[in-house]
């Protein structure tokens, strides 16, 4: 799975998300990414992006908890991300990208890596795995 | 308000024995894919165009399972899906079972663009994609080696390749677990794909 968040200079945010799927998975079946609210969510607080056990995500609708403990608790970015991460996915592995409409970026994942990377405008830049 | 930020991801779950080499070239890819985007910001893009451009790149490049590279299904096929959404007015579209379009999230975003639909899957898709005029390719354009080879060893295992378990308790780093074969799925957790 791949995705990109982006909030750009006039405060908007979004997100997008596209994968292969599972190696090996039933011909038809379909995983978090296309779900709006589980694999992909964006509004005018955040952008999120989510990878891993899609069937987790789905049962967490990982995305737009992110967005709705920005909206609801007045958690901030990685606040929102690390509540999810830590709450939302029981036994399920998965990471995930945000962005918020006040440039900031934030992630988190529970499996053993990520293939990730942020910049912003003030040029901080990182990319990681582990 | 805060300047513009963007975030990439290539997929959790990374095999912990990834060779050195690989880790390499997926952090060479994830620095392009950041440096199209900033410079695409820049130039002013909006929010919606650059999460296009970069996943489109992402999808293009075969080291991650999206688009060319994708994982194969139990027939050995590849079956893809995809979700964009514009923050502003929560505009949003979705494809999946996308089996010959070359760039799926270009037709999730014409989804939400040029249908009344937010999401459209398999056949139904494909028609959407013939109509639209997107770039379509054969099936094998999106089946690598690599691919061939890690299905051939989850079927002999009767197994669907989830992606890594965080290391077992007690072991501190992810060189502990290089050391512990552990097995899932009834694999060694090494021969795992990315995801």
């Amino acid at each position: 799975t791949v995705g990109c968040v982006v909030v750009d200079s006039e405060g908007r945010c979004a997100a997008a998300t596209s994968t292969g799927g599972l190696m090996n998975k039933m011909t038809g079946r379909i995983g978090d990414s296309p779900l709006i609210g589980a694999g992909t969510y964006a509004c005018d607080l955040c952008g999120v992006s989510c990878t891993g056990e899609g069937e987790a995500i789905i049962r967490g609708t990982l995305a737009r908890d992110v967005a709705a403990l920005m909206e609801y608790k007045g958690l901030n970015l990685q606040e929102a991300v690390d509540y999810v991460i830590k709450k939302r996915l029981d036994n399920g592995k998965a990471g995930l990208i945000a962005v918020s409409n006040n440039g900031e970026v934030a992630y988190g994942f529970n499996s053993v890596g990520m293939f990730r990377g942020f910049a912003t405008e003030d040029g901080f830049m990182d990319v990681g795995i582990w | 308000m805060g300047g513009w930020a963007i975030a990439v991801h290539g997929g959790a779950g990374v095999d912990p024995n990834l060779p050195q080499e690989r880790q390499e070239e997926a952090k060479q890819l994830l620095t392009r894919c950041l440096n199209l985007g900033i410079s695409s910001l820049r130039s002013s893009f909006s929010a919606i165009d650059v999460v296009e451009l970069i996943v489109r790149e992402l999808e293009s490049d075969p080291l991650f399972n999206s688009g060319r590279g994708s994982a194969l299904t139990e027939n050995g096929k590849v079956e893809m899906e995809a979700s964009i959404m514009d923050g502003s007015g929560r505009r949003c579209g979705a494809v999946s079972g996308i089996t010959t379009v070359k760039n799926p999230i270009s037709l999730a975003r014409l989804v939400m663009e040029k249908s009344p639909h937010s999401y459209l899957a398999f056949s139904g898709a494909e028609e959407f994609a013939k109509q639209q005029g997107v770039e379509m390719v054969d099936n094998n354009y999106f089946i690598t080696e690599d691919n061939i080879g890690m299905l051939k060893l989850a079927k002999e295992a009767n197994t669907i390749m989830f992606d890594y378990r965080i290391p077992l308790a007690g072991s501190e780093s992810c060189s502990a677990v290089v050391e512990s074969p552990i097995q899932m799925n009834g694999l060694p957790i090494s021969v795992y794909a990315p995801e």
